[in-house]
């Protein structure tokens, strides 16, 4: 069972919390604002009343165990780079920070961390496409009998390339994006010539029956 | 071409303004803050330092000729649905609200909008589900430098197989949907077969600026 941690129980990192916990995870939560805590305590794991720039509270909480940290504190900038530094040294290996400027974004990502969320920034963006009617990706869940899976590829792909397996004509389906492990890679947009490893996943666009004949593939 | 208003800059609203310009559209917008104005005065079309909730200034504007006009007063909840009244009153059609909290997306849908705009709890949402690797939906528009866009196809594409035209080795770009007007049908994973014709709309992935250099053709 996965175990996350919200650190600073903004707007953001309370709403992180309850998505976490109906999703069945563990979730740990630290802010040092009582009421904040209280918020969230009906489904939280466990909820700690403390300032997490206090770095022996922080080793104590066995973050190094946890899948994930999410940091949230909002404007405490510095806050946000001490607590971000303290994990690193605890050995935290997924932090995700929620940024509140491009510049903090910035020093963040000198800093170094898996991820940076920027929802006012990110929710502009999507908003802006889908105000210009462009984002399909509302569109595509609204095309009946399409989806978008995630795939593993079967074994009798390894070491095949995209053209060799010609998808799009033998099941009608398309790659459209590959996840690649090693190296920690996106593609998008595949070229025919991608040759395929055991640890990659696919990403595929297609009719249901088709994607569903693909998954029955060994 | 398409013009639309931002009354209030707060983080969500600076970049709405500055993602709209850069796809050409018309901005306008509104802060009694003349910083935030100044911020952002270089690619808007026009910046008022107002009091939006002061009526005959938002009359003055001429927001009924708006494709949309996106509400993004913070805090100031109150003021917003003020905004938000003289808006409905004025005849604006497409209105967009970015919210604080449950409670003001609740007051601001017994109002009604056409969207509400909640970047922490979307985020949160979204940040969840890829957290647990569930929804790659979410996960398009977040890799950086890759976008989806409807493209009308070229005078020179017209007559040309998708094969013949061999976008994804000349330019990198994935057709992965084609609208098409007669008859009017959505094709999903079109084959290289496919011939396409001036009334149809491709739907492309690709990188940023390789989609720029698709749209420049003719
Ligand atoms: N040193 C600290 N230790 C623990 N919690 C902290 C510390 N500093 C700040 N916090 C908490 O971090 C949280 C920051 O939330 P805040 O509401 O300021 O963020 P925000 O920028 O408004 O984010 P959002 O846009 O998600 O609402 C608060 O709950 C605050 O109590
Ligand atoms: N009556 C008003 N007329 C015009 N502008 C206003 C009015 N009241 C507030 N504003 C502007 O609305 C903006 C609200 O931004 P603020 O930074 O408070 O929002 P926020 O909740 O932090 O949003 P974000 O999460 O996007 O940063 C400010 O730029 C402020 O000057």
């Amino acid at each position: 069972k996965k175990t996350f941690a919200i650190i600073g129980l903004s707007t953001f990192g309370q709403y992180m919390a309850r998505f976490l916990a109906e999703r069945k995870f563990d979730v740990i939560v630290v802010d040092n604002d009582e009421s904040r805590v209280e918020r969230v305590k009906s489904f939280v794991t466990k909820g700690i009343i403390a300032d997490a720039t206090d770095k022996p509270t922080l080793e104590r909480l066995g973050l190094k165990d946890a899948d994930a940290v999410i940091v949230s504190l909002g404007e405490f900038i510095d806050a946000s780079l001490l607590v971000l530094l303290y994990l690193k040294e605890i050995g935290v290996d997924e932090i995700y920070v929620k940024v509140l400027t491009e510049d903090h974004a910035k020093i963040v990502n000198l800093v170094g961390v898996t991820e940076i969320i920027f929802p006012e920034k990110d929710s502009a963006f999507t908003m802006a496409q889908r105000i210009d009617n462009c984002n399909v990706l509302d569109f595509i869940p609204l095309v009946e009998g399409y989806s978008i899976i995630d795939l593993a590829p079967p074994a009798s792909f390894s070491g095949k390339t995209l053209g060799d397996l010609d998808l799009r004509n033998k099941y009608g389906v398309q790659v459209i994006i590959i996840k690649q492990a090693t190296p920690d890679n996106v593609v998008v947009v595949p070229t025919a010539g991608h040759c395929i490893k055991q640890s990659d996943i696919l990403i595929v666009l297609g009719r249901n029956e088709d994607l569903e004949q693909l998954k029955s593939l060994e």
